[in-house]
């Protein structure tokens, strides 16, 4: 029996809004810790993980470790019948095909419930250890956003370079050549606008502009974006939910011929 | 003037 419910449901359906372009459908993994996903895009180049801590419900009844396979779409369309101040809480009994999406109004004058069909979904996670990267950079999220859309327009990959100076930001296409720097600036009114840049090692890397605008779904989730680097590794692109856990994307680099 | 890398050669399965 799992029985999740979750105060402020909107970060739910942020969540979905976050992911669902990136993968169809995925395994949800619900144990004592927290409700997780681990999923791949079909091209195995990019990889969502997802975490909300039980911490974070108000409610969070999971009886054991279980998974349960859900269209990411489908979902998504469920969950876009809920209001943004809705409650939500999450259902599903052992065994069971379904799962069940309750909505609740916050004055508790309307309530909904929507029933989903699962599916079984074979999927492999990846073992990601815990490292120290070479560099971080915490960002605006907006500012992220920004830069991958802009630069979209002009190239389709961006170099990522991390020097003491900043992070610059270079694109090319048949148009031009784009380059955007980013210096650190801590001296700002409030923390969420501050850029601020860890760097032990240089770093540069190319990605795909492609994935990394698709990442930026998840900016309603966060002010602060993070980006960690280190050299002929995965970025990884991290929106912190809270207190409650974050969405991590990872993306694996390009590399020359 | 670059190849996609994926994420399987930097990570294993578990």
């Amino acid at each position: 029996m799992l029985e999740l419910r979750l105060v402020q449901g909107s970060l739910l359906k942020k969540v979905l809004e976050a992911i669902k372009d990136l993968v169809n459908e995925a395994n949800f993994d619900c144990s004592s810790t927290g409700f997780s996903l681990q999923a791949m895009d079909s091209s195995h180049v990019a990889l969502v993980a997802l975490m909300l801590r039980s911490e974070g419900f108000e409610h969070y009844r999971c009886d054991r470790t279980i998974s349960i396979g859900m269209n990411l779409t489908n979902m998504a369309k469920m969950l876009k019948c809920a209001g943004n101040d809705d409650i939500i809480t999450i259902k599903a009994d052992d065994g069971s095909d379904t799962v069940t999406f309750m909505f609740e109004s916050p004055s508790q004058d309307k309530i909904s419930d929507f029933e989903m069909k699962l599916m079984e979904i074979d999927s492999e996670h990846l073992g990601i250890p815990d490292t120290e990267y070479q560099s971080s950079i915490k960002m605006p999220s907006q500012e992220f956003l920004r830069i991958c859309k802009d630069l979209s327009s002009i190239g389709d990959t961006v170099m990522i370079s991390v020097t003491k100076d900043g992070v610059k930001f270079t694109t090319s296409g048949d148009i031009g050549t784009a380059n955007i720097v980013c210096r650190q600036n801590t001296s700002v009114d409030e923390p969420e606008n501050a850029t601020e840049i860890k760097m032990q090692e240089p770093v540069s890397l190319t990605f795909a502009l492609r994935y990394l605008n698709s990442f930026t779904k998840a900016t309603p989730l966060a002010n602060i974006v993070t980006l960690s680097m280190s050299a002929d590794l995965p970025i990884v692109v991290e929106y912190k939910i809270g207190d409650m856990g974050y969405v991590r994307y990872y993306l694996a680099p390009k590399i020359e011929e | 003037y670059s190849n996609q890398s994926t994420l399987s050669s930097f990570y294993g399965t578990r």
